[in-house]
């Protein structure tokens, strides 16, 4: 989707997304 | 285990069937943080049990930009603090969970 991202780095992926709304709530 | 004010999860069920877990990390309580990272992000990575040091994902989340050097002992923490309690869920379920 739009929302995530993929970033590369050192032949790692990490892939970046908004943080679901219900996770923020817990915290 | 110390509040890194930073969330490391499974971002996938546990299969236990190989070495290689999917983790999901957020910043839950970004007052624990020094330096600038963002707030609202989770970042998903897979980290394999035998080849992966949480320090070394720690760095590359580091040189990606998502965290600043002041925070990297943090990150590593976090992430070395769940996979030590994957490794210990695993020793406990029969084999192959």
């Amino acid at each position: 989707s739009s929302l995530t991202q993929v970033v590369h780095s050192a032949g790692r992926r990490f892939i970046v997304s908004p943080v679901p709304e219900s996770r923020l709530r817990e915290s | 285990a110390e509040d890194t004010g930073l969330r490391v999860e499974l971002a996938e069920e546990d299969g236990c069937s190989n070495s290689s877990l999917a983790l999901r990390l957020w910043v839950e309580d970004p007052k624990k943080l020094k330096g600038k990272h963002k707030d609202n992000e989770a970042i998903e990575f897979s980290f394999n049990l035998e080849a992966d040091t949480p320090e070394e994902v720690a760095y590359e989340m580091v040189k990606s930009g998502f965290f600043h050097e002041s925070d990297s002992k943090a990150v590593a923490k976090s992430i070395r603090d769940r996979v030590t309690l994957i490794k210990k869920i695993r020793e406990k379920k029969p084999a192959g969970c």
